[in-house]
C-alpha cells in the first residue's frame, strides 16, 4: 500500500 | 472507498448543509461557535495544501475545495453578514482558542513523522481539528436554547469522524494497511470529545424532548 495511504482521506 | 469513509464524508458535507441552511434561510448563527469555525479554516488551510502538491481523484479535489469554500464563507457570515452577525452569541463563545492552537503547534512539532513543512502542518491539522468542537461544546452548554439544526449540525460533525474511525478499522484489516498512529489517536481523541453530547442528543431524541446539556 501506498505509505501515504492516510492523506488520501480528508 | 469503503462505504464507511463515504458515509463519513457525506455526513461531514451533510454538517455543513444543515449550518449553512441555518445561516442563509433561518438568517441565524444563534449558538454557533465562531472560535470552533475560525479553528475549522485553520485546519483546512493547513491540511489540503497537498491540493498544489498532490493530485488524488476529481472526488478528492472537490471535497477540499467545498470544505476551504465553505468554512471560510461561514466565518464570514457569522463576522460580517449585517444580520447574521447581530445573532452570533458572542458574550457565550468564550472559550481561549488560541490555547489550543499553541498547544497544536507543540505537539506537532513534537511528535510528527517526518520534519517537513507540509507533513508538520498536516500533523498540525490533525491535533487542532482533534480539539477544534471544544469551544462549541462549551457554548452549547452555557446555550439555555439549543435548536434542532444546532444539535443536529453537532450530531452530524461527530458522526462523520466516528465513521472515520470504522473506516480505518476496515482499511487496517481488509486493505492492510500499517499501523498509523497520529491520525488514529487524534480522531479517536476527537470522537472521545463527543460522547457526553451524543449521550444527551440520543436520550432527548428517544424521549422526544428538547436537547438541553446539564451546565
Amino acid at each position: 500500500p501506498p505509505s501515504s495511504y492516510v492523506k488520501d482521506e480528508l | 472507498m469503503n462505504l464507511f469513509r463515504l458515509l463519513g464524508d457525506m455526513t461531514h458535507l451533510l454538517s455543513i448543509v444543515v449550518l449553512l441552511l441555518k445561516i442563509r434561510t433561518v438568517k441565524s448563527c444563534a449558538g454557533i461557535s465562531l472560535k470552533t469555525q475560525e479553528l475549522y479554516v485553520i485546519v483546512f488551510l493547513t491540511r489540503y495544501l497537498d491540493l498544489f502538491t498532490k493530485y488524488y481523484s476529481v472526488y478528492n479535489t472537490a471535497m477540499k475545495l467545498v470544505f476551504l469554500g465553505t468554512s471560510i464563507g461561514i466565518v464570514w457570515y457569522m463576522r460580517y453578514h449585517k444580520v447574521v452577525k447581530q445573532t452570533y452569541s458572542k458574550d457565550e463563545d468564550t472559550f481561549k482558542h488560541y490555547f489550543l492552537i499553541l498547544l497544536s503547534i507543540i505537539l506537532a512539532l513534537l511528535i510528527h513523522r517526518a520534519f517537513d513543512v507540509i507533513e508538520v502542518l498536516w500533523t498540525f491539522s490533525l491535533y487542532l481539528e482533534a480539539v477544534a468542537i471544544l469551544p462549541q461544546l462549551v457554548l452549547l452548554q452555557k446555550s439555555r436554547n439549543i435548536d434542532t439544526l444546532t444539535g443536529d449540525y453537532v450530531f452530524l460533525l461527530g458522526a462523520y469522524r466516528a465513521l472515520y474511525i470504522l473506516n480505518w478499522v476496515y482499511r487496517f484489516l481488509m486493505e492492510n494497511h500499517k499501523f498509523r498512529w497520529i491520525p488514529w489517536i487524534s480522531g479517536l481523541v476527537q470522537t472521545a470529545l463527543y460522547a457526553d453530547f451524543f449521550y444527551y442528543y440520543i436520550k432527548s431524541w428517544k424521549n422526544r424532548e428538547k436537547l438541553k446539556l446539564p451546565a
